[in-house]
């Protein structure tokens, strides 16, 4: 019943009482910061006219607004001088590693998902969102395939008049690196492992699509349904977001965005471990 | 340059927009799936042999190196069966790094040492639950062992030497609260 926290020199990592990250502290402030998995549910549609197409492998087009997956969350804390987590279980298909490095200025949150359950029929395409009270009036940015930061803006273009009858897949972007927002005092940054649909549908916010699985084709000519399958159940995905929070100030050095480009190229290229067992085959001394 | 080359080749077919954007049919992706694991352990032979010229004590290395594909389920078999291994850190990027290493293993007591002689200090993490239970998953290890590399060299490498221990005086077992 105590409050639960991590963190390291840099940083400090706050959990409500229901389980969920909650604040996040760094060099003496505390900022309100959340962390929730949600659901949208797949449209279904007759695939005869182009606006009535199915939620599938092509498109994603969300039946409605996100549902949350559980009001609490059961977690486990451990503690080392190492490296600091907390294990949560958000229900049977979906739990989450919450760690801090000791050293790093950075959050590293890693989900498992799935097999989604499918047996109300519904195909469920599957979210992790982060909440902060960044003030981002509409504006966030995505990466262009690891290389530059697009500024995006919600429910508008650039070249045309924007009618936007999808508000959430209208504004949803690829996102293979990091999507960001941020205001004149703090940035709120998540940089993923693999590509993923990501968008900032309220401001402040930062939503990931991390698995989805759909009962129908979207007739753009796959042909079957995304509902990936193995051992008979659907498939399980594990995968690792970084965090980054912190002040948007520019004279700041080194910058935020800096760091983070950093860590990209160090989440990205990782040091590739070999392992080798030498059993009766090599004591310390012959190692040495 | 053989077994480069199935890399190569397979790296030029998953250049298909199906492959990049995963909208192949079910089939195609397991038949992807199949030509990367044939390409990728072709080129396992290549790594080890890179490994094995870049310490220099080529004929010292009688052993496999390995790069384990279970660690996205937290499990490698030679890391939880075996009391003594040599784990090495090639660092692909242009500047130093100091990655932090988990390793799946039974529970324990581990000593990491590096090649200067000196502990390195590691302590033992729970592995999840969810992960543990994963139907598919055949694996023993409870636990994983974590330790940071140590500045390992830009394109360079740094190796360490871990073995399991009868005392408790090794790695630090971290306290959990439910």
């Amino acid at each position: 019943e105590d409050n639960v926290s991590i963190g390291n020199d840099h940083l400090t990592v706050h959990f409500d009482e229901n389980g969920f990250m909650s604040q996040i502290t760094i060099d003496g402030e505390t900022h309100p910061l959340k962390q929730n998995f949600l659901y949208y549910e797949g449209a279904y549609g007759n695939n005869e006219e182009f606006r009535n197409r199915s939620s599938g492998a092509y498109i994603f087009r969300p039946n409605g607004t996100e549902k949350a997956v559980t009001d609490v969350v059961e977690i486990q804390v451990v503690k080392s001088d190492l490296v600091q987590e907390v294990h949560q279980i958000f229900n049977e298909w979906i739990s989450q590693v919450i760690r801090v490095y000791a050293g790093q200025e950075h959050v590293e949150l890693e989900w498992l998902v799935g097999p989604i359950p499918i047996d109300d029929s519904k195909g469920k395409e599957i979210i992790s969102r982060f909440e902060s009270d960044i003030k981002s009036e509409g504006t966030f940015w995505t990466d262009s395939n690891g290389r530059e930061m697009l500024r995006r803006v919600r429910n508008y273009r650039e070249t045309w008049e924007l009618d936007l009858v999808e508000p959430v897949a209208g504004n949803y972007y690829p996102i293979t690196a990091k999507i960001a927002v941020e205001d004149d005092h703090s940035r709120m940054a998540v940089l993923n492992d693999r590509a993923q649909g990501g968008s900032s549908l309220v401001d402040g916010q930062l939503e990931l699509m991390v698995h989805r699985r759909l009962l129908r084709d979207d007739a753009f000519g796959v042909g079957e349904a995304l509902n990936e399958t193995q051992y008979g159940a659907g498939i399980v995905a594990r995968g690792k977001h970084w965090l980054f929070f912190g002040s948007s100030q520019k004279a700041v050095s080194p910058t935020l965005q800096a760091k983070e480009r950093f860590l990209q190229n160090k989440v990205l290229l990782p040091s590739w471990p070999f392992v080798s067992a030498v059993d009766n085959v090599l004591t310390y001394d012959d190692y040495l | 340059e053989s077994h480069l080359t199935a890399l190569r080749e397979v790296m030029g077919v998953m250049q298909h927009h199906d492959a990049i954007t995963g909208t192949e049919k079910q089939h195609v992706a397991d038949d992807y799936a199949r030509m990367l694991y044939e390409a990728f352990e072709a080129c396992s032979a290549n790594t080890r042999s890179a490994l094995n010229q870049l310490t220099g004590e080529r004929d010292s290395f009688k052993f496999d190196w390995g790069y384990c594909k279970q660690a996205n389920v937290s499990a490698c078999a030679m890391t939880e069966s075996s009391d003594n291994l040599v784990v090495l850190l090639y660092n692909p990027l242009g500047h130093s790094s100091n990655d932090f290493v988990r390793l799946p293993v039974k529970e324990g007591n581990y000593l990491v040492r590096n090649d200067r002689g000196q502990t390195v200090r590691s302590t033992l993490i729970p592995i999840p639950g969810s992960v543990i239970d994963l139907p598919f998953r055949e694996s023993e290890a409870t636990h994983e062992l974590v330790f940071q590399g140590e500045q390992v060299a830009p394109v360079g490498y740094k190796s360490y030497y871990v073995s399991k221990e009868e005392s408790k005086s090794s790695s630090s077992a971290a306290v959990m609260r439910q």
